[in-house]
């Protein structure tokens, strides 16, 4: 029994054990934070001191990177901190902050920009923004994404929270509706992270859709090859997809992967507060674990994991079954017309727009991470 | 002039909805002298060649599986042709923008300009200021154009359009409803 997703409760569901923490000294993982979002070192080390007793830990961020106000911290950048540094558990962390030192400057740009300049960066990055594709230039997406590949070929793990609108949904010219797809979740070189509730919230049981789990097919860049066959899957068997006009069914198709998003607890400004949601809730606790397996990689010379996408297509296809927990049930958001009836894409076996290829398992996940 | 961002949408703030937190409102003209910044994203050399390492790099099956490359090696591989870094460095100083620098890959340049200046060198663009509680941004509600010359050597400018974003994976505590409901 439960109130709430808690550190140990997260740990407890994905069978992190207590000997499942950083130990090497040269990982380390990272956050971005946009607008004025600030955390507070003291919030990390209250909500460390409340719920992380079982397990070790970290109870300060390393390196800010970026300009920290000094007003009220932001429920936003709190739950990123403490939650990355509690699945990716005594790991250096940094926080990027980039609240747009100049008026006149692009806050996320200005994210990328920084990684074209240093040198020796943070492993995995986890990112929870994003906007409607349609509202973006063809030629700003192509470039991010671009960015993106840069990031990928330094070995740099990029995670995106998938968004909170489920499909989204957009009335194009004629008064059609169509779903939304959200940039860069939909970059083919990010990893993007969707979320899932428990079955039944009060106990750590098996988890179901959060119904506002983004996800869908993008209209700019086409599916990549590593999850072609996977998406035709999906495409082919699904007993109930939405009419064809409402998305791209040759695009990215995202999320890649899910956790848990519903009701979390969250220290900041020194209180705990309940019931905060999201994926980006989900993000940072994927990119924790991300960082964890780094971690196991690089302590025995291996090289990270960097790019997680192919990687992660082939071990879920391949019959990794015990590497991740398929979610199978329940649907998303998507438009409130007599079409769909507000209702998106539904999980079912293997991957799905909705929770990807579902969530992780841990111990199943390294040990398939481990053997590339 | 050539257009390199047509489809843009400028999102002009609109009035909050009731019960929902303000959003941006437009609060003038910035004064001519206002300094601005801007980032003139150059065209990259060797994308189809770093989409081929990406791909040899991050596959398990790939015999390079895991052999990164350091950020010199991604510089060397996408900084533009010394061609698009003159021309573009050239349009700058031809109208008096000098306080310039650039990143390790070279393909970015963040140049700070009085707002007079960065209309004239971007015909059509007009900054504006535009506040939201605390915060204030400066942003160009109308397009922007580049001398035909620069189409193939210029991405896009940033700095003039798009809002500081959002949180999009919100994080907001839901309504009482919908936890009673779970």
């Amino acid at each position: 029994f439960h109130l709430g997703v808690t550190p140990s409760i997260l740990r407890k569901r994905y069978n992190m054990t207590a000997g499942d923490v950083g130990v090497v000294a040269n990982n380390s993982q990272a956050c971005a934070q946009f607008l004025e979002q600030y955390f507070h070192q003291a919030d990390l080390a209250e909500f460390m001191q409340l719920f992380g007793s079982s397990f070790a830990h970290r109870s300060q961020v390393d390196r800010v990177v970026g300009h920290q106000g000094r007003g009220k911290a932001g429920l936003e950048a709190s739950l990123d901190v403490e939650y990355i540094m509690s699945t990716g558990a005594n790991i250096s962390t940094w926080v990027f902050s980039n609240s747009g030192r100049h008026e006149s400057q692009e806050p996320f740009l200005a994210w990328l920009l920084l990684l074209s300049n240093m040198s020796s960066l943070p492993w995995v990055h986890t990112v929870s923004y994003g906007d409607d594709e349609d509202s973006l230039s063809l030629a700003y997406m192509e470039r991010v994404n671009l960015e993106f590949m840069k990031a990928a070929a330094r070995g740099l793990t990029i995670l995106f929270a998938s968004g909170d609108d489920g499909a989204g949904c957009r009335r194009v010219p004629g008064g059609n509706h169509t779903f939304r797809p959200s940039f860069p979740a939909s970059s083919p070189y990010v990893t993007t992270v969707g979320g899932t509730s428990f079955k039944n919230p009060f106990l750590v049981t098996a988890e179901v859709t959060d119904y506002i789990s983004g996800g869908g097919f993008s209209n700019v860049f086409p599916m990549p090859q590593y999850q072609a066959a996977a998406v035709g899957r999906f495409l082919r068997s699904a007993p109930k997809l939405p009419p064809g006009s409402y998305f791209n069914r040759s695009g990215r198709a995202y999320p890649d992967v899910a956790a848990l998003s519903d009701n979390y607890w969250v220290v900041t400004n020194r209180v705990p507060l309940p019931w905060v949601s999201g994926t980006s809730a989900s993000t940072p606790v994927v990119g924790g674990m991300v960082a964890l397996i780094n971690d196991r990689r690089l302590g025995r010379g291996l090289p990270p994991l960097g790019f997680l996408n192919p990687a992660l297509y082939r071990l879920a296809g391949g019959g990794h079954s015990d590497a991740i927990y398929d979610v199978t049930h329940g649907c998303h958001l998507s438009c409130l017309d007599g079409t769909v009836q507000g209702q998106g894409f539904c999980a079912g076996p293997a991957w799905d727009p909705v929770t990807g290829w579902g969530t992780p398992n841990f111990p199943g996940l390294l040990r398939a991470l481990l053997a590339p | 002039g050539h257009a390199p961002e047509p489809d843009q949408l400028f999102r002009p703030p609109s009035p909050p909805p009731p019960q929902r937190a303000p959003g941006w409102t437009h609060s003038g003209r910035v004064d001519p002298r206002h300094g601005v910044q801007l980032t003139f994203a150059l065209r990259q050399r060797g994308a189809q060649r770093l989409a081929q390492i990406v791909d040899a790099v991050s596959d398990p099956r790939s015999p390079r599986y895991g052999q990164y490359l350091s950020l010199e090696q991604v510089r060397d591989l996408v900084q533009p042709s010394p061609t698009t870094l003159l021309t573009v460095l050239k349009w700058l100083q031809g109208h008096g923008v000098e306080n310039c620098q650039s990143v390790t890959t070279r393909d970015f340049v963040e140049c700070h300009m009085p707002a007079s200046t960065a209309e004239r060198l971007l015909p059509g663009a007009e900054f504006h200021r535009f506040v939201k509680g605390q915060q204030s941004t400066v942003r160009s509600p109308r397009p922007y154009t580049v001398p035909d010359e620069l189409a193939q050597h210029l991405d896009f400018v940033s700095g003039l359009h798009r809002f500081p974003p959002e949180r999009r994976g919100s994080s907001s505590t839901r309504d009482t409803k919908d936890v009673g409901s779970g």
